[in-house]
């Protein structure tokens, strides 16, 4: 079935924050682990990436978090060398 | 501020440095200009000084590139990641790759050469990325700076004379 509107933009939400979260907090590029929404690991990252850029710490995929996530930045990882 | 695991750091306060190739956003002169402006920015709060190589293997090698370029991290197209330094040492360490998929510019209109330049450097002279919101280390791009007005915050120059000390009196 066509996803919905709402459903692609989760589903591109979603990958923004996977591809990001491998590239700069160090998440096992495990895309199963990802999709089978392994709660601990990516909340765990989420609250990472929050605490360390001064968002407020929620470990969800809220309006501000996604934004940082587009921003332009840096290519050095912010944790993990 | 943070540094880099086992704080990696120049072992000599004289290093050298080389342009390797120029995007075509912006006229050469001004390329130039943007990276010894960012060197000055460093070498104002430390004993460092540089000195520009035009050809051979210099301490901190500067160069544009697109997608892959032969350092397994691929540059990634427009916006996100602009560019990305290594920490100090010999061979690729301590160089700069800027990607030439940015619309660089010398002032805020688009990428400011400066600016990236500076925050780049920091990482080729040891320093890691830092949480304070203020800091020129601070991962994210900011465009609202006052270029005019640019200075180094008081966490970046904590981090780098962490390392190096203080320039000399």
């Amino acid at each position: 079935c066509p996803l919905s509107g709402a459903a692609k933009e989760e589903d591109s939400n979603r990958d923004l924050a996977q591809q990001y979260l491998e590239k700069y907090y160090n998440l096992e590029k495990d895309v199963k682990q990802f999709r089978r929404k392994d709660g601990n690991l990516i909340v765990k990252k989420i609250q990472e990436m929050q605490k360390f850029l001064g968002l407020e710490v929620t470990g969800k995929l809220d309006t501000d978090t996604l934004e940082v996530m587009r921003k332009p930045r840096c290519g050095v990882p912010d944790v993990g060398h | 501020f943070s540094t880099f695991p086992s704080m990696p750091k120049w072992r000599k306060t004289y290093l050298t440095y080389r342009i390797v190739n120029y995007t075509p956003d912006l006229p050469r002169d001004a390329v130039d200009s943007a990276i010894e402006k960012a060197l000055r920015v460093w070498e104002e709060v430390t004993p460092l000084t540089f000195s520009r190589l035009y050809e051979g293997e210099a301490d901190i090698m500067i160069s544009f590139a697109f997608k892959e370029h032969g350092d397994f991290y691929s540059f990634d197209g427009p916006g996100h990641s602009l560019a990305h330094a290594y920490p100090p040492g010999p061979g690729l360490y301590g160089d700069i790759h800027f990607d030439d998929d940015e619309k660089w510019t010398e002032d805020a209109s688009g990428t400011n050469l400066f600016l990236v330049a500076a925050h780049e450097l920091g990482h080729s002279l040891g320093l890691f990325h830092s949480a304070n919101t203020e800091a020129l280390m601070y991962p994210l791009y900011n465009s609202f700076t006052e270029l005019s007005r640019f200075r180094l915050s008081q966490d970046d120059v904590n981090g780098i004379q962490s390392l190096y000390g203080p320039p000399p009196a």
